[in-house]
């Protein structure tokens, strides 16, 4: 069996069931530790009014789920035991009682590779690196910058802690990706969190 | 076929080759950007007159291989593609020029999940982290800390900016190995690079 084939069909049943229900799902990958818990938890204080929801990919435990739910918001989590990504099919069994979300944030598995070969029916794709992981990082995984919808280069303000040149990152992600939307942050010190508000509040209006 | 058996058999061949040569094979897992590099390249500099090689795993490119060639030794770079872990299979073709090697450092390809199910043949299992992850990396990824024979706890100086607690991370590796070897580093500032070296020392004599 095509594993991809029957990941895509999945993906279009959960795109399907996102549509109709008026749900805008965003599927944040990145390497381990990045930010992307943080970036969610940040971005549910700041999205007051709108319904918002969140699937919280780890390999075991709660611990990111627990994190989010206590912002006091929908979230559940899903343990993905052997497998480095998540796929359509874990997203299916979640999605049916999220029906009357507004913004679902999916947090897939800290992995740079291939979370970027599964759809999960997302409409916006997001990835987040941080300069603590070297100024490489993005020139070395072409794959999923290749197809994200919003690049966010994170933990700017300790760039000079590991010598990482963001210009350098940036200009390399935008090789890689012409229209991608990038954004500069440090979630600590609320560096460009606002502009990440901005472009999602355009969203979802 | 079992992929993993398949996998077991051509690293006891691995094996078989390092021990009739002489050489201490070691692989070296974590996450994206936690260090491995960086440690490979001052490990070369602190072992002089030891004969080294280095074998680098990467998704695509030969960066890291560059890295470590231009401290003086013979250096391969592995391009895994879409594959997110190094095997038996990618070390088997590239083994026999390192024949007159003491030691070969092998970086695995960033990533917390796959390298820990596939042995490569080596003597020594090394995982990597950094306190930028976030304190909960242990926790969150407990099979590749089991299997550890020793545990490196990088970029501790940046601990207060990430507010990571760096003894809960030792106390985590240390309830799910309890024999491993535990190192806190800053390979930048130099910290616990010593006690690496002496523990290495120990290894080749
Ligand atoms: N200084 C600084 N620390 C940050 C920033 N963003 C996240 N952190 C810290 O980095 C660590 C990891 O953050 P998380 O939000 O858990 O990262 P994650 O990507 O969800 O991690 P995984 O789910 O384990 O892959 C935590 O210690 C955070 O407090 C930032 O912009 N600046
Ligand atoms: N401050 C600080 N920076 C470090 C330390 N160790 C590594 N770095 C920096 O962290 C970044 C990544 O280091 P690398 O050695 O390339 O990490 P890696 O694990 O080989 O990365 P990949 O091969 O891409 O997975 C670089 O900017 C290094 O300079 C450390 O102990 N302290
Ligand atoms: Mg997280
Ligand atoms: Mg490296
Ligand atoms: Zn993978
Ligand atoms: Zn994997």
């Amino acid at each position: 069996v095509d594993l991809l084939a029957a990941n895509k069909k999945l993906a279009e049943e959960n795109r399907e069931f996102f549509e109709k229900n008026g749900i805008i799902a965003f599927n944040i990958m990145g390497a381990t530790g990045s930010g992307k818990t943080l970036l969610i938890e940040k971005t549910i204080d700041a999205m007051d009014g709108v319904k918002v929801g969140a699937i919280l990919g780890d390999v075991i435990g709660k611990a990111d789920c627990e994190r989010v739910a206590s912002h006091g918001i929908k979230a559940e989590a899903i343990n993905t035991g052997k497998e480095c990504h998540l796929d359509a099919h874990f997203i299916h069994h979640s999605i049916y009682s999220f029906a009357d979300t507004e913004l679902l944030f999916i947090e897939n598995v800290g992995n740079m590779v291939c979370p970027a070969d599964f759809d999960l029916g997302e409409k916006f794709r997001i990835v987040m690196v941080s300069v603590t992981e070297g100024d490489d990082v993005v020139e070395k995984h072409p794959e999923i910058f290749r197809l994200a919808d919003v690049i966010i280069i994170n933990k700017v303000a300790l760039a000079d802690a590991v010598e990482a040149d963001v210009d350098k990152m940036e200009r390399d992600a935008r090789n890689l990706n012409a229209k991608a939307k990038i954004f500069r942050t440090d979630l600590r010190k609320g560096t460009g969190f606002d502009e990440w508000i901005n472009w999602l509040k355009e969203v979802v209006r």
